[in-house]
């Protein structure tokens, strides 16, 4: 049996708006520790890692380790109906079950259940090893989707280049080129952490950044990690009970 | 000319 309430029935909500546009079908994988998702996207160019843990419900009871596979679009169409101070509670049965039962929960005398289908996903699951990186920045998430979304007039590809004096986010299309430049800023407003013990340059695809700040509304901060030829981390913290992490392979001179 | 890797490419399979 695998029960388990979320009092803010919103943060799962934004979760998969966050993901949908990039993940069709993923897996819910619920542990005794926690529910997880991982899932590249269908170019296999990113990767999604999704983790709340058990603290972060309720109640929460899993007997045994279940995968639940949903179609993200059609989980989405069901929260809709979600109430902005809802509750849920995700029910299933053990044994290859058919369907998630979500019970929305709000102050008054209403409750909704809904049924969604579930579906057998194969995935692969990749190991993604637990290294340190060369920089790492904390700027405000909402900052970020903006200095994305801005720069995607001009071009297809950013260069994220961290060095002394800031992290810059450079763009050069057919139109012009653009360079929008973050320095640390210990204002409480504005609060910008780089941590760097090497420059790191490297150069990723917009659109997908700008799939990722689809997360944004889930956390007031996204901190950014880098690492020479390998991939960008970009990490929404759900306060001390998850994240949703994106990973995105860089492009590279041929 | 930048061409697009894939994550594949980094990360082992479990």
């Amino acid at each position: 049996m695998f029960e388990a309430q979320l009092v803010e029935g919103k943060t799962f909500k934004a979760i998969i708006e966050a993901i949908k546009d990039l993940v069709v079908d993923c897996n819910l994988d619920c542990s005794e520790e926690e529910v997880a998702i991982q899932s590249m996207d269908s170019a296999h160019v990113s990767l999604v890692a999704v983790r709340l843990s058990a603290s972060a419900f309720s109640n929460y009871r899993c007997d045994r380790p279940n995968s639940l596979g949903i179609n993200t679009a059609n989980m989405s169409k069901i929260l809709k109906m979600l109430g902005k101070d809802d509750s849920i509670t995700f029910k299933a049965e053990d044994e290859s079950p058919d369907s998630l039962t979500m019970l929305f929960e709000g102050g008054k005398s209403t409750i909704a259940d809904f049924e969604l289908k579930l579906m057998d996903i194969e995935t692969e699951q990749l190991g993604i090893p637990d290294t340190p990186y060369q920089c790492t920045i904390q700027m405000r998430a909402d900052e970020f989707q903006r200095i994305v979304r801005d720069l995607q007039v001009l071009g297809d590809t950013c260069t994220i280049s961290c060095g002394k004096e800031g992290v810059r986010f450079s763009v050069t299309g057919a139109i012009g080129n653009g360079n929008i430049l973050v320095r640390s800023s210990d204002e409480d407003k504005d609060k910008v952490t780089i941590n760097m013990e090497e420059p790191v340059e490297l150069n990723f695809a917009l659109r997908y950044l700008n799939f990722f700040t689809k997360a944004t509304p889930l956390a007031e901060n996204v901190v950014i990690s880098m690492s020479p030829d390998v991939p960008v981390v970009v990490e929404y913290p759900i306060e001390e009970f998850g994240h949703v992490k994106f990973y995105l392979a860089p492009k590279i001179e041929e | 000319e930048t061409v697009q890797t894939y994550i594949r490419q980094y990360y082992p399979l479990n």
